[in-house]
């Protein structure tokens, strides 16, 4: 499962 | 955070507040898709949706909010103080076939079933395309002003910065997403042939990129 690691990307 | 990514920020920000100041001080938007500003405000309202729900770093909020705020500033700029000067009948692609193909393929492809997944997806995948009214009216009018291919140098390149970010993250920390990397090169590979008439053109020639 993914986690929202590139999330903190703009 | 690396130099990419940093550089790929700034790089973004950069041709944002070219483009802004331009309007500006010339006080007109001509020769500026107002549609691709349109797609790009709402590329970051669907993205930073997470503004409410998460807090990821100052820097992440204050880059988010500077963003969605310049964007909106644009659209303003275009649509309502400099609206004389918009060239809307020059600005005549299709949006309807970005987004009908890009809210389907966000509702096929995504880490999650949730509406701020899908909303996100949906971004990543439209800023892939977003770029496109913007290119098709230069296409079809066969030039552009030196400041706008400058902003739209610093937008390619924010995006090529980024590919280099993932390359670097993917070695570092073997991290990768792909819905961000895929688009991300889609994105990219629009912009190759207009650097390629930006180096070749614009910055011997100074002035107006005229086409061939």
């Amino acid at each position: 499962k993914k986690d929202n690691k590139t999330k903190d990307e703009l | 955070m690396n130099v990419f990514r940093l550089a790929g920020d700034v790089s973004h920000l950069v041709a944002i507040i070219i483009l802004l100041l331009k309007i500006w001080r010339s006080k007109s938007c001509a020769g500026i898709s107002g549609k691709s500003q349109v797609l790009f405000a709402l590329v970051f309202t669907t993205r930073y949706l997470d503004l409410f729900t998460v807090f990821i770093s100052v820097y992440n909020t204050v880059m988010k909010v500077v963003f969605l705020a310049l964007s909106y500033a644009t659209v303003y700029l275009i649509y309502m103080r400099f609206r004389n000067s918009y060239n809307s009948e020059n600005d005549t692609f299709r949006v309807e076939f970005l987004l009908v193909p890009v809210i389907g393929l966000s509702f096929l492809e995504n880490y999650a079933f949730t509406p701020l997944e899908i909303l996100w997806t949906f971004s990543i995948f439209l800023e892939a395309v977003a770029i496109m009214p913007q290119l098709f009216m230069i296409t079809k009018t066969g030039e552009a002003e030196s400041i706008t291919t400058h902003y739209l140098f610093f937008l390619g390149l924010y995006r090529a910065l980024y590919i280099a970010n993932w390359v670097w993250r993917y070695h570092t920390e073997s991290f990768y997403d792909l819905i961000a990397i895929v688009s991300g090169v889609v994105q990219t590979i629009f912009f190759c042939d207009f650097f390629y008439l930006y180096f070749t053109r614009v910055l011997r020639g100074r002035g107006k990129m005229t086409l061939p």
